[in-house]
């Protein structure tokens, strides 16, 4: 797995996730990033890797509402100028 | 295992 540091450089995170605890697809998966946004401009988020984590932040076990309401406050908050994601290319997750 | 995995609903996507 892989440590990526997203800066939050557009007013966009940018990315779509589908999964989530009880799903196909039991951790969140990168289905979309948009360009111009964060996830973009960063350039080591790609399409198909798996989030395992945010800020150090576990989404094993969270459904998909939950996990998607954690990267998006983690984007949010101004507590930090980045967000920390925890991706890997493999399915791992079962 | 298979068909368990099968079962499970397939999951809305987000735009974050």
């Amino acid at each position: 797995s892989t440590l990526v540091r997203v800066p939050k450089s557009a007013s966009t995170l940018g990315i779509a996730i589908e999964g989530g605890a009880n799903t196909r697809q039991p951790l969140p998966r990168i289905v979309t990033i948009q360009r111009g946004g964060s996830a973009h401009n960063c350039g080591q988020l790609k399409v198909g890797q798996i989030i395992l984590e945010v800020n150090g932040v576990s989404l094993r076990g969270r459904e998909h509402r939950d996990a998607a309401r954690l990267i998006a406050e983690a984007f949010k908050t101004k507590e930090r100028d980045h967000v920390d994601f925890l991706v890997t290319e493999f399915n791992v997750a079962l | 295992v298979r068909e368990k995995r099968l079962t499970l609903p397939p999951s809305e996507i987000t735009m974050l």
